[in-house]
């Protein structure tokens, strides 16, 4: 019976899973390896194609700011992480780079809203003191995200506006500093994260571990978020079990990414905390700032 | 610590568009 409830658990936070977020892994991986015929993304490697890419795609509009330039929006994949944009007198080549990093926030301020809304999905996670809640989701949310853009990537490129784009990792890497320092830890952790070979249901399970870390600062009320975490723990242990019988110790593989992750969050954050105080004109999205303000 | 994380809150009280975002 115990294993029976684990099950159903697991089942639960992948049926949770396949409905808020839109990209899954299984269709990542095929239109990375160029199973989904004509369909094959708008690869953006220059400045050039960037500017090209921006008109390829219909994207939708997310007003943030209210000194936003009204320009159309490159929507980012899970992974829009690099939040900032800067201000005026660029010229016409900056004002794409510009426009591009603040897709990447309102991508990412809707990413948010897709965590929160797994996260409400949890067993137990929304009786838990609100302001636990926020703080799971202030300290988590990064991590998710990050563990999300994995199945985006590989060694050459990241898929960016669900799925209808692939940038490459070289182009990442031209732009100007600091921003060509914000992706590259995040590929050099993919690729290594990827060779797991982690699928949609146990992503699920594992977003869902990241999200109960009872060790947060601030957390008024432990006892039943680790309680929480312990069940879904051993969902996922049996999940692993089941669905990779010749990994050897995968469960415990897939722990340990999480010390990993937690410094690349950190880095992120303190990326973003110096391109505030270095850039004129900075601003970031306004969920984003919440987020991130005395996170590390 | 809910009234520093104004958006966050909401979110987690209600589904908010990303509009509303």
């Amino acid at each position: 019976p115990e294993a029976a409830d684990l099950r159903a658990l697991s089942r639960h936070l992948y049926e949770a899973y396949l409905k808020y977020f839109p990209l899954t892994k299984a269709k990542a991986r095929a239109i990375l390896s160029g199973k989904t015929g004509d369909n094959a993304p708008f690869v953006i490697h220059d400045m050039k194609s960037l500017m090209e890419g921006e008109q390829f795609i219909n994207c939708k509009q997310i007003p943030t700011q209210e000194h936003q330039p009204q320009t159309s929006a490159l929507s980012v994949g899970h992974g829009g992480l690099m939040g900032a944009h800067l201000g005026s007198e660029c010229n016409i080549l900056d004002a794409v780079e510009l426009r591009f990093f603040h897709s990447c926030q309102s991508r990412s301020a809707e990413a948010v809203r897709e965590v929160t809304e797994f996260a409400k999905s949890i067993p137990g996670f929304i009786n838990l003191d609100l302001n636990d809640q926020v703080t799971l989701l202030k300290y988590g949310v990064i991590e998710v995200l990050i563990i999300m853009m994995a199945p985006l990537m590989n060694k050459d490129g990241t898929l960016i506006a669900y799925g209808q784009i692939f940038m490459t990792r070289e182009f990442l890497k031209s732009l100007r500093k600091p921003f060509c320092q914000m992706m590259e830890p995040k590929f050099e952790f993919s690729v290594k994260f990827n060779t797991l070979e982690l699928d949609d249901s146990d992503m699920a399970l594992f977003l869902a571990v990241i999200i109960l870390s009872g060790d947060r600062p601030g957390l008024l009320n432990v006892k039943p978020i680790e309680q929480l975490q312990e069940t879904v723990l051993h969902a996922l242990e049996l999940q692993l079990k089941l669905n990779h019988p010749d990994s050897l110790q995968l469960f415990a593989k897939l722990l340990q990414k999480m010390t990993d992750l937690r410094q690349i969050v950190t880095d992120h954050v303190h990326l973003i905390q110096l391109l505030k105080k270095t850039e004129v004109d900075m601003c970031l999205h306004p969920l984003l700032q919440e987020i991130m303000k005395d996170l590390y | 610590l809910k009234e520093k994380h104004k958006i966050l809150h909401r979110l987690l009280q209600n589904s908010t568009s990303p509009v509303e975002l």
